[in-house]
């Protein structure tokens, strides 16, 4: 999957992924 | 509002009594990001309404290589105004059942 997990030091977690062509295309 | 190509929507339903909510950034204008992350156009996370800022959360995205120092003000600034609307949100709600 292309979708990844970062956690900051403060312990925030970001879950990145990749936005789907239609979604970019919406506005 | 003015066009940052930074959008902060919510990434699930708002029961409106959680004071965690998970928000989803979208990034329109790939070349904000840095790196490895270029082709990441969202960024999940999770926000506290009563204990997060805004400012801080975008500075911890910097810190983490998505977005480059330049870049912090405008996160911060998408963050906080979905986060004004999300309170509004919900005092409307709050007012209209009392």
């Amino acid at each position: 999957s292309a979708t990844a997990q970062v956690v900051h030091s403060a312990g925030r977690k970001f879950i990145v992924s990749p936005v789907p062509e239609s979604r970019l295309k919406e506005h | 509002a003015e066009d940052t190509g930074v959008r902060v929507e919510l990434a699930e339903e708002d029961d409106g009594k959680k004071a965690s909510i998970a928000l989803k950034l979208w990034v329109e204008d790939h070349k904000k990001l840095k790196g490895k992350y270029k082709e990441t156009g969202a960024i999940e996370f999770t926000f506290d309404l009563e204990k997060d800022v805004p400012e801080v959360v975008s500075q911890e995205m910097v810190e983490s290589g998505f977005f480059h120092e330049s870049d912090a003000k405008i996160v911060g600034k998408s963050i906080r105004d979905r986060v004004a609307l999300i309170k509004w949100r919900r005092e409307r709600t709050a007012s209209s059942i009392v």
